[in-house]
């Protein structure tokens, strides 16, 4: 299936 | 306090009305540089930034940072009342329970004022990288949004592929198949229909097509519209509003597991 990332995650990390 | 009066207010009432169906509460930040709003949706898969500089307003205050509370749905109610050429000044306290937003009309025989409770609205801030992207491309902003609606209605997905041929959006749905290729096109009389493709390397994501349609909601901003790309980082579309002020959304690409 299609996983969509968490942007969350995703700019929390930058 | 704050005190923010733009002669262009109908760009506060399109602002809203792009983003009240991603993001419902969310914090107006305002500082000495301008009203900024950072706002993820409750899936986590959009993100709104928005930035009104100070020189979009005249005049502007704003002595120390303040955080207006907003719910976007009640706000809506009130930008109602806003007419075309009105002018609309915000203005709330240091520690501000509530936002007084006036209306004037441009004649000055009419003057509407409005008080909008504020919440607390506790929200992370996140850091977004200034990122160089593989392919940048700058379009219509009418056909960005006749483009994803229309393979919407085939498919929830549609797949951008930038390649040095241009800039593809395909999808696959269950009546078949659509695609939509842009090549890099020029008009010098009419350079608002140009379609500028910058590519430093080939790039392919996926996304999904409800996110895209709204953020078409931002299409009466501004006639042009940048989508920005690279592999495996999230998607940039960004309409400037008036000067440099900007509103941009960011959306996580679908990948295969």
């Amino acid at each position: 299936a299609d996983f969509q990332l968490d942007l969350y995650n995703y700019f929390i990390k930058s | 306090m704050l005190e923010a009066r733009l002669s262009q207010s109908m760009v506060l009432k399109k602002v809203v009305d792009a983003i009240k169906d991603l993001v419902q509460d969310c914090n107006f930040d305002c500082n000495d540089s301008g009203i900024a709003l950072q706002a993820m949706d409750n899936s986590h898969v959009a993100l709104v930034s928005m930035l009104l500089k100070a020189e979009s307003f005249e005049p502007y205050r704003c002595d120390r940072n303040i955080a207006l509370g907003v719910n976007l749905v009640s706000l809506t109610k009130v930008l109602r009342a806003l007419q075309n050429d009105d002018l609309v000044t915000l203005k709330a306290d240091d520690a501000p329970d509530s936002l007084n937003i006036t209306f004037e009309s441009s004649t000055a025989d009419r003057i509407s004022e409005y008080d909008l409770k504020l919440m607390d609205i506790d929200q992370e801030h996140l850091g977004i990288p200034d990122t160089e992207y593989a392919a940048t491309v700058t379009m219509p902003s009418t056909e960005f949004k006749r483009i994803c609606t229309d393979l919407q209605a085939m498919s929830e997905s549609v797949t951008i592929e930038a390649t040095k041929d241009g800039i593809k959006f395909s999808c696959a749905g269950d009546i078949g198949n659509g695609a939509v290729t842009l090549r890099n096109y020029q008009n010098v009389e009419k350079e608002h229909l140009n379609v500028d493709i910058e590519l430093t390397e080939p790039v392919s994501l996926t996304f999904s097509l409800k996110y895209l349609v709204n953020f078409c909601k931002a299409q009466p901003l501004s006639d042009r519209v940048k989508i920005c790309l690279s592999n495996e980082v999230p998607l940039l579309v960004e309409y400037l509003i008036t000067g440099t002020s900007y509103l941009r959304f960011y959306l996580a690409p679908k990948v295969r597991d």
